[in-house]
């Protein structure tokens, strides 16, 4: 880029692997260690026998300690703090959700099909009381499918800070700073698999479309449950979780 | 800005 240059754009890698090491919430090895640790036939039983409110707020909460640690990502990335406030608060609206989701496939077990939950590796089967069976199997699709890029972490941290970098963010204000931020992400993004002969990856990395598919259709599903239970989403749901999706 | 309560105390906290 001319308005680059090489040690910036090296600084921008270092800093966002650092950020991106700082908040992953779990690390590899540990979730690597606990492949094996899947629910019993009994434990499942036990999840699909809770009630939706309850099944609904467990989730409500994880998903919000997980988007804690994206904020926090966020913040210690370099170049986000010096965007203005409300540019920060469009990204980690819009995107903070398609984080945790590419996240997830850190912690899912491409073999048997389970996803890290509450201590050990959970099948979809498990989620049965939410009510939303096809949006489960589509993030278990989801997650399946980035597995298969075989990720490393330092693609991972570059790869979700263009997730959450995205000057097409509708209510931006100042667009053009986020589009030179992103733009110096890409070619950091680019540079790295290039220096590791891994950039035939670009060619299978979901489309931007797939991301924000799958977030419309949780807030939908929560649009849908809020209707059901207004009283339970105002009572007991995380404020960030609200204010984030409702 | 009071819509977004939550994450604005979260920006303006220092990292954690």
């Amino acid at each position: 880029s001319p308005n680059s240059s090489v040690t910036e754009i090296e600084h921008l890698t270092q800093n966002v692997l650092k950020s991106y090491r700082e908040t992953c919430q779990l690390r590899l090895e540990d979730l690597q260690l606990l492949r094996l640790e899947t629910f019993s036939w009994e434990e499942v039983r036990s999840y699909q026998k809770k009630s939706m409110e309850e099944m609904w707020e467990r989730c409500a909460c994880r998903i919000t300690e997980a988007i804690q640690y994206v904020v926090e990502f966020a913040k210690r990335m370099g170049g986000f703090m010096e965007l203005c406030q409300n540019d920060q608060i469009v990204l980690l609206k819009a995107g903070a959700m398609e984080v945790v989701l590419v996240r997830m496939c850190r912690a899912f077990n491409s073999e048997n099909r389970t996803v890290f939950f509450e201590g050990k590796y959970a099948g979809p089967e498990l989620f049965k009381s939410l009510g939303c069976n096809e949006l489960i199997n589509s993030i278990f699709d989801f997650a399946h499918s980035l597995c298969s890029l075989h990720f490393s972490e330092n693609e991972i941290a570059l790869f979700t800070a263009l997730v959450l970098i995205n000057s097409s963010r509708p209510w931006l204000q100042e667009k053009d700073k986020v589009e030179r931020l992103q733009n110096n992400l890409e070619l950091a993004f680019k540079h790295m698999l290039r220096k590791t002969h891994r950039e035939s990856i670009l060619a299978k990395l979901p489309p931007k479309g797939k991301l924000r598919s799958l977030c419309y259709q949780h807030m939908e599903k929560l649009r849908s449950f809020r209707q059901m239970y207004p009283i339970i989403v105002h009572a007991v749901f995380p404020p960030l979780y609200k204010e984030l999706f409702s | 800005q009071e819509k977004h309560r939550i994450l604005h105390k979260l920006l303006q906290n220092g990292n954690s």
